[in-house]
């Protein structure tokens, strides 16, 4: 009984005040930020949530400190290909996975501190023409990659020490791939977005891999990318943004939709819209739980909530440079912030 | 979101699209 909100919800006069700055860390090494995530990491039996930050040639570790402050732990130093994007392992400890490449990703690596060597290490996960990939649940890894004549779907299993020898191959839709989603709550359900604007359903359970299903999301949207995935009474909500969505006098200039899709008929309905604020364009979105945020191309942050379809915040670029990157921590609302000069704030929101 | 908008809707969607497609 809710409806899509085909009048974009705005509200006049955004401020920060949905945002508290916590704390930042700046790595006085590091030139340009390419990402920031964070990941647990346990040392001397203390387990922490610590901060990852990626520039083109190195990843650092960052364990929090008293009164706010962060102290780098260690750097892997990555000169060969540019880092391009660090994929977050849900529910891991000790274990930081990147994407790196040119244009796009080439190789996946994993990063880890061997208790064996005491040492910090890295290992090579995956290599080849690389779409998209994502962290699954239980240590897993799933990615799309490309040869002239075939896509390969693939799910690989992630030892302490890298790539283990358990993989699943899932069957690939005809059009590449370019985003996966876990399906909440549904441990052998997959979700992927393609090039030409469909949600393909994977089984992957241990004996098959198939595509269960393909739904059209609709040709005002091109390139959508599916974000979140759950199910509830028999239909399929996904959360998708919309990078290259043209603005609309319906709609505005959306962002963020959220759309139940029923996997039986692959017939679709809006649930909630959210549109960018006004003279805004562009965007790289993340979303965590009904929390939605993207870096606009004005150098900005917006922040919105999925379930209100409304922008809740906005972080205007200062002074001190434009932001480049945002993205939600693994746990707690808190929003991390990088500037391209390296710099990260820490938000709670 | 009702039936007329989006067909009939089973909640044992997965299994039911798992046993229909081909292995």
């Amino acid at each position: 009984d809710v409806a899509e909100q085909l009048t974009p919800v705005l509200l006049d006069g955004l401020t920060e005040e949905n945002l508290q700055l916590v704390s930042n860390l700046k790595d006085s090494s590091s030139s340009c930020a390419v990402d920031v995530s964070t990941v647990w990491w346990e040392a001397a039996g203390c387990r922490e949530l610590c901060v990852v930050t990626a520039c083109e040639s190195s990843v650092s570790l960052w364990k929090p400190l008293a009164s706010d402050h962060w102290g780098k732990v260690y750097t892997w130093q990555l000169t060969e290909i540019p880092v391009i994007q660090i994929v977050p392992l849900p529910d891991t400890c000790n274990l930081v996975c990147i994407a790196l490449g040119d244009l796009e990703i080439g190789e996946i690596r994993l990063l880890l501190y061997s208790s064996e060597n005491n040492s910090f290490q890295q290992s090579l996960v995956k290599t080849g023409n690389i779409k998209a990939v994502l962290g699954l649940k239980d240590r897993r890894l799933v990615s799309s990659s490309r040869t002239v004549q075939e896509q390969q779907v693939e799910i690989v299993s992630l030892s302490v020490t890298g790539r283990s020898r358990d993989g699943q191959t899932l069957m690939p839709p005809e059009e590449t791939v370019l985003a996966f989603a876990e399906v909440e709550g549904m441990r052998d359900a997959l979700v992927g977005t393609t090039a030409v604007n469909s949600i393909v359903v994977w089984s992957v359970n241990l004996k098959t891999g198939q595509l269960l299903k393909k739904m059209h999301v609709g040709y005002s949207y091109p390139a959508s990318i599916c974000h979140r995935v759950y199910s509830d009474s028999g239909l399929l909500f996904v959360v998708l943004s919309h990078p290259h969505a043209k603005e609309s006098e319906s709609c505005g200039n959306p962002a963020f939709r959220v759309i139940a899709f029923n996997p039986k008929t692959a017939r679709s309905m809006g649930v909630m819209f959210s549109s960018l604020p006004p003279g805004h364009t562009g965007r790289q979105g993340d979303v965590k739980d009904a929390s939605a945020v993207a870096v606009l191309t004005s150098g900005a942050i917006a922040v919105w909530d999925l379930l209100l379809g409304q922008c809740t915040a906005l972080l205007l670029p200062d002074p001190a440079g434009s932001w480049a990157l945002a993205r939600w921590a693994i746990t707690g609302a808190c929003l991390l912030a990088g500037r391209w000069d390296g710099t990260v704030c820490l938000y709670r929101y | 979101c009702s039936e007329s908008d989006l067909g009939p809707i089973s909640l044992n969607w997965f299994e039911e699209l798992s046993a229909e497609a081909p292995p």
